[in-house]
């Protein structure tokens, strides 16, 4: 799958999901 | 004398991998088996990887004696409500889960040994009405269980002794959650599917619900079985239970689907699919890092290499009567994989891949 399919792709996608969620 | 080699049935001639019996034990007072599965069992200082067999009304312990020969070390006797499964906790010692009910888990019950006083114990962990529960690392047990008005995700952990610590609340999805996978190489992370085909991703820390992740009308009724988490993105590998042939699909028994969780966008990686020529579908399987096993509507056992998406091996039916169990048991990292295929007459044969 590439990139285009998917959207940008981060890393630290966990990071910023948790700074992201209501607590 | 007893080992025989069964060589992979697959009409191209592939034989890279084989299954190998390695024994067989029979519990002869069971004439239902409901679940197998492993556990480390360790006393008077001997630490050893046992088979746990379960029956409607009772779930035993089997520890080796030597080659091929198996003694069953204790049965827990476990009342009126049916066995429906065991739930093993992943690199825990003397201690396994089991769910009972009617049609759905209506209780959670710890079985466990205590080498202090040398005897064996049950306990009541939870009760409700229970749809999914995992056994997670750290002796933990994450469980969802659902009223009329609302659902409950929690996790309960338990002490080497077998106590239970105090639980931790997830925050639940509006749909049901349907089933539980960790993501390796992430502690903190944890994913379910949802009774409306969503992925769901929690951080088990916080307990927060980080994202829904629908999964695609092209892959329906998706049960989560193991998640992995590289460059990006989270590979997570689904099985779909009700899933009916499609000429576009073919008969796929397990996929890996990629999601970007920033974008919740997914995209099909890899399709394992029941090997050529072979008529049935997925009935019920059991992934472990890369290998995946299933019991067929046929009757046989197949094994896929996830990661390339192949069929590797494939148990066929037998004279008598087909396989109804496909378990990896756990095992050390220096003695490969292990597979228990077992029959609803209480044969469990032990298999090296």
């Amino acid at each position: 799958c590439s990139e285009s399919d998917l959207g940008p792709i981060s890393l630290n996608w966990f990071e910023e999901l948790c700074a992201e969620a209501p607590p | 004398a007893v080992a025989e080699q069964l060589a992979p049935v697959l009409p191209d001639g592939l034989r890279e991998e084989s299954l190998q019996l390695v024994s067989k034990l029979k519990d002869c007072s069971s004439s239902c088996a409901v679940d197998v599965s492993t556990m480390w069992w360790e006393a008077a200082g001997c630490r050893e990887l046992c088979v746990v067999t379960a029956c409607e009304s009772s779930v035993s312990l089997w520890k080796p004696l030597g080659p091929n020969c198996w003694g069953r070390v204790y049965t827990w006797q476990l009342g009126e409500i049916p066995v429906i499964q065991i739930v093993p906790l992943p690199d825990s010692c003397n201690l396994a889960c089991v769910a009972l009910g009617d049609l759905e888990i209506g209780e959670i019950r710890l079985l466990l040994y205590s080498s202090e006083n040398d005897s064996f114990k049950q306990s009541l962990v939870r009760t409700g009405n229970i749809k999914a529960a995992l056994g997670l690392k750290d002796r933990r047990l994450v469980s969802s269980s659902r009223t009329v008005q609302e659902q409950h995700v929690e996790i309960v952990s338990f002490s080497e002794t077998g106590r239970s610590r105090d639980g931790q609340t997830l925050m639940p999805p509006e749909e049901t959650v349907s089933a539980f996978a960790e993501v390796e190489g992430m502690r903190d992370a944890l994913v379910g599917t949802t009774a409306v085909n969503s992925v769901v991703i929690w951080n088990l820390k916080t307990g927060q619900l980080l994202k829904k992740m629908h999964v695609g009308y092209s892959y329906p009724a998706s049960i989560c079985h193991q998640a992995y988490s590289d460059s990006g993105l989270l590979f997570v590998v689904l099985s779909h239970p009700h899933a009916k042939e499609s000429e576009s699909c073919g008969n796929p028994a397990f996929r890996v689907v990629a999601f970007n969780p920033s974008t919740a966008r997914s995209s099909g990686v890899l399709a394992s699919s029941l090997p050529p020529g072979h008529a049935g579908r997925y009935l019920e399987g059991d992934v472990r890092g890369a290998l995946a096993a299933a019991v067929l509507t046929s009757g046989a056992v197949a094994v896929w290499d996830l990661l390339l998406g192949q069929c590797t091996a494939l148990l066929p039916p037998g004279p008598a009567r087909g396989w109804a169990l496909a378990r990896w048991a756990s095992t050390d990292a220096c003695t490969g994989a292990c597979l228990l295929a077992g029959q609803r007459d209480g044969t469990v044969c032990l298999y090296r891949y």
